[in-house]
């Protein structure tokens, strides 16, 4: 463990309790993507499996099932709270994240460590959460509303997706045998995923600043 | 398994 990977699980983790919090608080999830909270349920519930079978650190274990509820419960409160699922841009959040499953599934079973249950799933987590953030950066796009979307969030992911970044650096120069190629290539890709998000982020958190500005 | 092969990133 190196304090880049620790410091990115935290800004990950905070990133999440952030969203759950803004959403409960406000009782509001619009201009949030539901299909990209369901899909990174999806992603740690395949790539956790390993929970109950591997145990590597009470740290691993509390933190896995920390990810996996604190997802979980965003998605519930957006399907099932009734103030918030009110307020679900359902006609705007319309990308077929299916096919995103669909098509990282059939890659992880091309491309994978070893060809067994748990490593097929975990390349398919991996390849899930690159793409992930697609239809929230589709929906902010069409919406342009960043109400819920809020800087805090932005920050938490980004610094996230560069302390994993720096922690891949660390650990190639550190460890005579580091060679997590499907995690690091997925990771760039995530992150630059995260970077065109951002720089729509950026756009409609300016457009919105100037449409408040005092008239 | 050592660590290093084990998946010990979350």
């Amino acid at each position: 463990m190196n304090a880049f990977r620790l410091a990115g699980d935290i800004t990950h983790l905070i990133s999440i309790l952030v969203l759950l919090l803004k959403i409960y608080a406000t009782k509001s999830c619009s201009g949030i993507s539901l299909k990209t909270q369901e899909l990174y349920a999806v992603v740690f519930l395949a790539r956790y499996l390993d929970l109950f079978t591997d145990f590597i650190s009470v740290y691993n274990s509390v933190m896995k099932v920390v990810f996996i509820l604190s997802s979980v419960a965003i998605v519930w409160c957006m399907r099932r709270h009734r103030a918030v699922k009110r307020s679900y841009d359902k006609e705007l959040d319309t990308f077929r994240h299916y096919y995103l499953v669909g098509a990282c599934f059939v890659f992880a079973l091309l491309v994978h460590e070893k060809f067994t249950f748990q490593e097929v799933f975990w390349a398919f987590s991996i390849y899930l959460e690159a793409v992930a953030i697609i239809p929230q950066l589709v929906l902010l796009q069409r919406s342009g509303n960043v109400d819920n979307l809020t800087g805090q969030y932005v920050f938490f992911l980004g610094a996230y997706r560069a302390l994993y970044i720096l922690n891949w650096i660390y650990r190639y120069f550190t460890e005579a045998k580091f060679s997590r190629w499907i995690a690091c290539i997925s990771g760039l890709v995530q992150t630059a995923l995260y970077a065109d998000f951002f720089y729509y982020y950026f756009l409609s958190w300016k457009n919105n600043a100037k449409l408040n500005l005092p008239a | 398994a050592n660590a290093d092969s084990q998946k010990d990133e979350l």
